[in-house]
């Protein structure tokens, strides 16, 4: 594509057409988008957050990223579409211009670059990192168990054969102590929202353990209007509630860390659909997962607005 | 590229914890080389797995023999990908 008005959105694309996405993204706003490179994967691909903002020094900040599990390729789709919803909204949307005036949004789009470029090449249903295992024929490490949250525990797999590996340490994947040192880093990030296909279900803390996050009754309701919005675009049936109690224990996982870290708003979505297509969602409905989507990505946005801590 | 022909996508439906549990077994089984796209969970909470062309029958007949429902999700995952990747060239084309 030439210009990000004629990429064509409702398609799926290579890591190579998305980082030339990105490009054109910043060279039509460099008021408004800047591209960082917060690291380089394993195999030694850079690691790129988009930066939106309109100005001030380390203002509040909302993360979203996309694709950590990289067979789920209707998340990296919906991350460009946001990206470019973004430098859309601005100025035309009230509520997002309040947003985008007040914080910070950074959004990394492929999360795992590497998992994405073999699902490409290799195996499209290839879901973890591409790291190796001493001692280990098998390759990859499932990155949402690989962060310091209840790391090894139950809900995540020592075998690096399985799917669900939580790898040898936490954040021995770069692609997860990237984002890790960003984080840290920046310190000012008030809210981490991180997307992840199928099931339809928006989750909070905690996933490695039953108790309850203290802030759970606020972030229920968040939750609640979230899913309100995303359904009334077009129906889409959402489920809401912590990790454990609304799908399985799951131990090592990024919103766990970061609202472990202070970041009161960590929320993980699921995208389309229940079980139809699975992973394989076909490209038609790119547009309106991503439509839906960015409803309930803006009701938690407004909320992390509107309730500074 | 790897190729997936044959391959299918089940959904399996689980009455209890012991069909939860016997299910979870047979994720543990390498040699059928399972790729549970929603893993073991709960009762009522609905499981899928990509089974391979060459473990399909072992797979069912062991639902079967247990007593525990399922269904095909996707009767050919290679299918879904051609379409997917005809998608994608014929955009590319554009």
């Amino acid at each position: 594509a030439r210009s990000t008005s004629t990429f064509n959105y409702d398609t799926y694309h290579t890591l190579e057409e998305i980082y030339d996405f990105m490009d054109l993204l910043v060279a039509e706003n460099p008021q408004l988008v800047s591209k960082l490179q917060i690291g380089n994967s394993y195999e030694g691909r850079p690691i790129y957050v988009l930066k939106f903002s309109t100005g001030g020094s380390n203002r509040p900040a909302i993360w979203i990223d996309t694709g950590i599990h990289s067979r789920e390729w209707i998340t990296q789709a919906s991350g460009v579409w946001f990206a470019k919803k973004i430098t859309e909204d601005y100025g035309q949307d009230a509520a997002f211009t309040a947003i985008l005036d007040n914080m910070d949004i950074f959004l990394e789009i492929v999360t795992n670059p590497d998992g994405f470029a073999y699902t490409h090449s290799k195996n499209r249903l290839w879901r973890k990192t591409r790291s190796l295992t001493s001692g280990s024929s098998c390759v990859g490490v499932d990155a949402n168990r690989n962060w310091d949250a209840g790391f090894g525990m139950s809900g995540a797999s020592s075998s690096p054969c399985s799917e669900t590996y939580h790898g040898k340490s936490a954040n021995s994947e770069v692609e997860v102590k990237s984002v890790v040192d960003f984080v840290n880093d920046h310190g000012n990030i008030k809210a981490f929202l991180s997307i992840h296909s199928y099931s339809q279900l928006l989750l909070y803390p905690y996933g490695y353990k039953t108790e309850s996050p203290s802030d759970k009754d606020e972030l229920d309701q968040v939750a609640k209007s979230a899913v309100a919005a995303l359904s009334s675009l077009y129906g889409t049936e959402y489920k809401y509630g912590s990790i454990i109690t609304t799908i399985y224990q799951a131990s090592g996982g990024s919103i766990d860390w970061t609202y472990n870290q202070g970041i009161k708003y960590s929320f993980t979505f699921e995208l389309r659909d229940t079980g139809r297509y699975g992973f394989l969602l076909p490209a038609s409905q790119i547009i309106p997962t991503a439509q839906e989507t960015w409803l309930a990505l803006l009701t938690i946005m407004e909320h992390t607005l509107n309730n500074p801590y | 590229k790897e190729d997936f022909v044959g391959h299918q996508v089940l959904r399996i439906s689980v009455a209890d914890e012991a069909q939860v549990q016997t299910v979870t077994e047979l994720e543990d089984l390498e040699h059928l080389q399972l790729d549970f796209w929603r893993g073991p969970a709960r009762p009522g909470f609905p499981i899928d797995v990509r089974v391979p062309f060459s473990s399909i029958q072992a797979v069912k007949v062991f639902l079967e023999a247990h007593g525990i429902r399922y269904r095909i999700m996707i009767e050919d995952v290679q299918s879904l990908l051609d379409e997917e990747q005809e998608q994608m060239l014929a955009s590319q084309s554009r």
